[in-house]
């Protein structure tokens, strides 16, 4: 039913081939996880993925065809996506305007809400597994790193999420975190898709705490109780969070409501954080210009 | 139908283990909110 | 819970269910049948006319009543494995439920059960985000290693790829909560807490029959609470989902009044008791 037509893509524990499916023609891409790669059996990724795009069926969530074995090797069959955000940030001679920008968004909060509402962490949002379909859809991809929603007492690990992404309280080692790290990730890409260039490029995991506070000032107790209960948190050089006008000059294309929508995203304190539902009906999407139609972006 | 079948009342719970939870510093600071707890355990109970 | 590959997969009537299980054996005893047919066959010449006699006898295949006797013994020895690894009820929960569904897709005569039990609770770990390395699992469990990841993709294939399974001991932590909503100043905490424990144990004892797949996660869950204490259940019900709750006399109940006349159910409650009546009956 469905052919390997050409090799996309090899990552450490699959291989991603472009491909057709017979009975409708319909373009797919085949993820052939490689079973040697993981010596406790099937690869934790690989169950992962299975297992919550099994559930997921959303016009912005990819979506999972089917799945097969052959020849020891498990297939999964995703639809096509041709590209991804962080192509298009990266190109230059794309030009997208800010209604573009509220389009993207709206999409992948979209389908970041349905994965929380169903209690799914993706836990590695980032613009290169933010997909976009031939119709302009973005799809949340990758979820080779998510997870449910821990039971209370779970203790889960903070190493997760591409660095640039990552909350500050998985940056202080947090370990019954929520899903307010899906959310900070869409408002550091919300700020690289303003600004076209990385917005918290950490050039390693002490650099990214360094670069995060630098950037949005160093949280205190009395922002967000607590913090300095962390470990990690003595031996921090103390910056300002920066003035609204400063924040004014560094997105100089952003409306005040686009600037409330990135700090409510980007709040330090997780439990202040805005969640998807707050960030949806937020008024940077109720004000002009209204988001592109996903076909209209060029 | 996306209606919740429920209402989050934490003021008419008594929920000792997640009480005490909600005291830690750790648990604090790392975000965690007892109405997210709630809200899971009640969606799971009505869905 | 409709989307969910439990609802869409794993839901039956007790009709298909049975249904199923005889199509399982009939095809199991039919390659066991040919299977034997040929061995004969092909060693036609070394076989002592008794022995041909006693194959005949003696390997007859089990009948689908049979089967589900071997694998209820078998989920049983299981659910012991998995406790005696200190495993979180919920994984305990998953492994059963990935064992039966196992043998809704195979027969007991293509896969021993003792050869896929530990297999389904190495992968319930992992699925579960609970993960033992195979190394410290084999030695924990004394099997060699490859005896346990050999079966993994035939028990992932049989499982049709759906491995999040929805527990009722979620929705016994969400009517723990209602209830006191909803009967406010009427519940002992304590006792509240003895009822949630001993509820606890009776949805995993359920989790080895086939309410798991008659019915949802929650109706399970009111199941055993109805089981623990038909009183509290049936008053907390009646309140809930019949509206025929007091005149708001003192304040607590106007709160709880609230609450009741907020939530705007459209659940039956006469559907309701006599649905979760029958699961609890089934449980029993």
């Amino acid at each position: 039913e469905y052919t390997k037509e050409k090799k996309v893509g090899e990552g450490t524990y699959a291989v991603v081939y472009l491909g057709t499916k017979q009975s409708t023609g319909r373009s797919i891409a085949v993820k052939e996880i490689k079973s040697s790669a993981f010596k406790d059996g099937l690869d934790m990724s690989a169950i992962r993925e299975v297992k919550y795009l099994q559930e997921i069926q959303h016009e912005n969530v990819i979506e999972l065809v089917d799945i097969f074995l052959a020849s020891e090797n498990l297939n999964l069959v995703l639809e096509f996506l041709p590209s991804d955000l962080e192509v298009i940030i990266k190109d230059k001679s794309i030009l997208f305007t800010p209604a573009d920008i509220k389009s993207w968004m709206l999409m992948t909060l979209r389908g970041v809400h349905h994965c929380h509402r169903n209690f799914i962490l993706h836990r590695d949002l980032k613009p290169n597994n933010l997909l976009i379909a031939p119709d302009g859809q973005i799809k949340v991809a990758d979820f080779g790193l998510a997870r449910t929603v821990p039971s209370p007492h779970e203790i889960l690990t903070s190493n997760v999420v591409t660095r640039w992404y990552r909350a500050p309280e998985l940056l202080f080692g947090a370990k019954h975190y929520t899903s307010a790290i899906d959310v900070w990730s869409v408002g550091v890409i919300f700020a690289e898709l303003m600004l076209r260039i990385p917005y918290l490029p950490g050039k390693s995991d002490i650099d990214q705490v360094e670069v995060t506070f630098r950037a949005l000032g160093t949280p205190t107790d009395r922002d967000w109780p607590d913090v300095s209960s962390f470990p990690a948190y003595n031996k921090l050089q103390m910056y300002t969070p920066p003035s609204r006008e400063e924040l004014r000059r560094r997105f100089i294309a952003a409306s005040e409501n686009a600037l409330d929508y990135l700090c409510g995203m980007l709040t330090m304190n997780p439990q202040k954080r805005w969640n998807t539902v707050q960030c949806l009906e937020s008024e940077y999407f109720k004000e002009a210009p209204s988001p592109t139609e996903p076909s209209k972006i060029k | 139908d996306a209606s919740k079948r429920f209402t989050i009342n934490d003021a008419l719970y008594e929920d000792p283990f997640i009480k005490d939870l909600q005291e830690r510093k750790e648990f604090i600071a790392s975000g965690f909110r007892v109405d997210y707890v709630y809200n899971r355990v009640l969606t799971e109970a009505f869905m | 819970f409709r989307h969910s590959s439990q609802y869409r997969f794993w839901s039956f009537t007790p009709e298909q269910l049975t249904q199923k299980r005889i199509q399982v054996n009939a095809q199991a005893t039919s390659s066991v049948g040919e299977s034997l047919r040929n061995f004969i066959s092909e060693n036609q010449a070394n076989l002592a006319e008794e022995d041909i006699k006693s194959i005949e006898e003696k390997a007859v295949p089990v009948t689908m009543e049979e089967e589900i006797k071997l694998v209820s013994i078998y989920a049983k020895k299981l659910q012991g494995i998995a406790q005696h690894l200190n495993l979180p009820t919920e994984v305990v929960g998953t492994s059963i439920t990935f064992f039966r569904r196992f043998y809704l897709e195979n027969s007991v005569l293509q896969m021993h059960p003792k050869l896929i039990v530990l297999t389904t609770i190495f992968l319930a770990c992992k699925s579960e985000n609970y993960f033992i390395g195979i190394d410290s699992f084999s030695q924990k469990t004394k099997r060699p290693k490859d005896s346990i990841l050999k079966y993994e993709f035939q028990l992932l294939e049989s499982l049709r790829f759906s491995l999040l399974v929805h527990h009722p001991f979620k929705p016994l932590h969400g009517f723990f909560l209602d209830i006191q909503a909803v009967l406010h100043g009427k519940v002992d905490l304590k006792y509240m807490g003895q009822i949630y424990d001993k509820c606890k144990k009776t949805i995993t004892e359920a989790l080895l029959t086939d309410v798991v797949y008659f019915y949802t996660p929650p109706q399970i869950t009111l199941a055993a609470l109805l089981l623990e204490d038909e009183a509290l259940t049936t008053r907390y019900l009646e309140l809930k989902f019949h509206g025929n709750f007091q005149a708001a006399s003192d304040s607590t109940n106007q709160e709880s009044n609230e609450v009741i006349s907020k939530s705007n159910l459209t659940i039956n409650f006469d559907v309701l008791m006599n649905l979760i009546t029958s699961c609890k009956q089934q449980i029993e």
